[in-house]
């Protein structure tokens, strides 16, 4: 009856040299309090289907990722996010794709899924259906952080297209 | 990108991916991690992964599926199917990491890039929580 949890905040250019203390700090914590939040639902016998969810839910949250709250932004200053669940017991999967209004898009792409009609959602559409839903919303400010718009105008500033390094996460 | 995997005290496994994409995307652009078979993909037959990196590769690679399909069907081990994968996106020229499990309880990562926000629990006690 062994359980296990992963978690991942993203890949890159990170070195001891370009993460600040508090960053390197922020980043431990955040993956900290991710596990706890899945091996909670584990430990207490729950499905990988709800740990998974309840871990991505605590990143995504947590402005020290890529995804939802902190989010990288779009060339003209948005938040697009992107989010896929599946169950490995019946290999049903939800996804989402370009979305904008929902707080947490891991919950949106679970509720494509047991809806069961679709696999993959996009854009106002998927923002639609979060609605009818009834899934939280979040207003752009939630999304969209100073920090993050900064990094788009210094890649604007180096004349660069879009962040194919991932320099920015 | 973040992303999470688990394999449940009954031996089933889950993946979830979430992501804001690039900096300074543009045109609509969508990369692995919302692609079923790209950067997640679950199967009780083989395994569970959640992938981090240069989408537009992993897209090509089918990252997920073939980590998955080369478990299901040759037999091999979760690490050496992970470890392949992200070498044939390397020969690409794309570069990341990926979380793996299975329904035996598996935890593996692995790859390419000079770091990867990662971490992982068991229900035997272990905690690992690393960057670089």
């Amino acid at each position: 009856n062994r359980w296990t949890l992963l978690v991942h905040g993203g890949a890159g250019m990170m070195t001891r040299e370009r993460l600040t203390p508090e960053q390197d700090k922020g980043t431990r914590a955040g993956l900290n309090a991710a596990l706890d939040a899945g091996s909670a639902v584990l430990a207490a016998g729950g499905t990988a289907l709800d740990a998974v969810a309840a871990a991505v839910r605590v990143l995504e949250d947590d402005s020290h990722f890529n995804s939802g709250r902190g989010a990288a932004l779009t060339w003209d200053g948005a938040a697009e996010l992107d989010a896929a669940i599946m169950n490995g017991r019946d290999r049903r999967a939800g996804a989402v794709a370009g979305v904008g209004a929902t707080r947490n898009p891991v919950d949106l792409a679970r509720a494509v899924m047991e809806d069961g009609a679709h696999v993959l959602l996009s854009g106002a559409g998927a923002d639609d259906f979060s609605l009818h839903r009834g899934l939280a919303q979040a207003a752009a400010d939630w999304f969209v952080l100073p920090e993050r718009a900064a990094q788009l105008e210094e890649l604007k500033a180096r004349g660069g297209t879009f962040d194919v390094e991932m320099k920015y996460g | 990108t973040v992303g999470a995997v688990a394999c449940d005290a009954h031996g089933h496994v889950a993946a979830a991916t979430s992501t804001g994409g690039v900096t300074g995307k543009r045109w609509g652009r969508i990369g692995d991690s919302p692609l079923i078979g790209a950067g997640t993909y679950a199967d009780d037959r083989s395994g569970a992964v959640s992938a981090t990196g240069s989408g537009e590769f992993f897209i090509r690679a089918g990252v997920a599926h073939e980590i998955c399909a080369r478990v299901r069907l040759t037999g091999e081990p979760l690490q050496v199917a992970a470890d392949a994968v992200m070498a044939d996106v390397a020969e690409l020229g794309g570069s990341g990491g990926v979380i793996v499990t299975g329904p035996e309880g598996d935890a593996v990562w692995s790859f390419t890039t000079l770091g990867m926000n990662r971490g992982r629990v068991t229900s035997g006690g272990e905690r690992t929580v690393a960057i670089y």
